[in-house]
């Protein structure tokens, strides 16, 4: 049975991406079978590991999912690729519980192929984000540490509760995690303390430091392990994975 | 007549609202009348500038727009909050032309109270920020010199071109700006040299630096002149404003 992480926030730029992806290779190259979903218009995560967006979706068609999933160059990573077409999706998932129900049948004729699905999310609080928190069993909120992030994450926890109450259980706090953490900075200390705080356990111990080879491991359509392995983006994702691991 | 600027680009965090607060309140210090408007449900320029959210979104209102604009502590510039319950507006702007007709129908109102209206966009190339270009004269679009935010722009210059075509040359180019521009990166000046390339003379020649005063003034309710007036990120935006009046 999978876990399946909604990977959001609506602030853009706080590394939904970045972590999806880096994430998602950890846990395969940890010898899980997981499956990276790419939800978002732009198809970053589809473009991170070196493939092409689909000309249409897959969790809008009608096919089985297996289907449409891709092989990527890490063992045991599948990659079910983004649509620029997906603004339409949005559209349907404003207009009625279908996208949700054909989404949530999609995913659970997969859910015992794989031990971990990530699902990467646009930056929004609209309906496509609100659709995958409700076929998902975990959500995970990536935290920039920096002022506008936090403003956000009021707004983001009111979305979350809402999809908590209305799938009884099924969707629970995966974790909180900070990123591009610089500990030079004051304003990265005093939002880290804020977060802790506010949210005690739910935050992951471990941090994502501020890494350069993070942001030019995608430019070459690769993870932050093929990348550059010894880095310190490397090394924060592999930790992040045994955190997640040890919370099951 | 106005000068009215949309700052887009579907790319989360690339500096949108960083850039509208801080060249708003630039031009405004060199004496010309300026609108700040937020578009985006997360509000990050109304706080940015130390106010608070609307409840209801002026443009979505009847009355006039001048009455809900709020004097900010910069002299000549005024704010035209966001509005948290802006969601609504995003599905109102996807049914039909009424929101587009509305927005003009306001602006053309204040039209000659302004010499600049800037209008600060959400991260997504949805109807909303097609609608904030359908009402401007030009478009300004912030480019964060990493891989993602290069991949999003052509899909963005799709957008903006259509509305183009739709609007019979009201809307131009108002200029590309290189956002978080660290020179000790080669993959800043990768990107440096690409956008370049391939746009020419719509690139500004200032860009801005990464620089934390940047990030911190945000969380004191400041522009960057007021937090940190002698800061790199202080002088590059004098600098973009001294730009941007020349262009004219
Ligand atoms: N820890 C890090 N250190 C340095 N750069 C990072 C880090 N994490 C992410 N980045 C870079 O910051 C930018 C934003 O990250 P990313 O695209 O993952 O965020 P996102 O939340 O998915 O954005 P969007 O809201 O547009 O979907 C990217 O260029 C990425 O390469
Ligand atoms: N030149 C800079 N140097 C350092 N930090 C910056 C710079 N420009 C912006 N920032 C910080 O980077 C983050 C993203 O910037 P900002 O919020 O302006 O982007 P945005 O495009 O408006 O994001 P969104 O897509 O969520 O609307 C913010 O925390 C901001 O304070
Ligand atoms: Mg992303
Ligand atoms: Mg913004």
């Amino acid at each position: 049975m999978a876990r399946i992480f909604s990977v959001v926030n609506q602030k853009g730029g706080v590394g939904k991406t970045t972590t999806s992806v880096n994430l998602s290779a950890a846990l395969a190259m940890a010898g899980n079978r997981t499956l990276l979903i790419d939800i978002d218009p732009q198809c970053n995560a589809t473009g991170a590991v070196g493939s092409d967006p689909a000309a249409r979706h897959a969790l809008l068609g009608e096919s089985p999912l297996g289907e449409s999933v891709i092989v990527t160059d890490v063992p045991n990573l599948g990659l079910l690729p983004g649509s620029r077409r997906f603004q339409d999706a949005d559209v349907m998932a404003n207009s009625d519980t279908q996208a949700t129900t054909k989404l949530r049948a999609h995913l659970d004729s997969v859910m015992d192929d794989y031990e971990y699905i990530l699902i990467d999310c646009p930056p929004s609080a609209g309906a496509m984000t609100e659709t995958a928190l409700t076929a998902s069993t975990e959500v995970m909120i990536p935290i920039q540490c920096e002022y506008f992030a936090m403003v956000g994450v009021a707004q983001l926890i009111g979305t979350i509760k809402k999809v908590m109450g209305a799938t009884d259980g099924r969707l629970t706090f995966g974790g909180i995690l900070l990123t591009m953490y610089d500990e030079s900075l004051e304003l990265t200390r005093e939002i880290d303390e804020d977060v802790r705080d506010f949210f005690g356990d739910i935050v992951f111990e471990n941090v994502v430091p501020r890494d350069v080879a993070l942001c030019e491991a995608p430019s070459h359509g690769q993870t932050v392990f093929q990348y550059a392995p010894r880095s310190r983006g490397a090394f924060a994702y592999t930790q992040l994975c045994m955190e997640v691991l040890q919370r099951d």
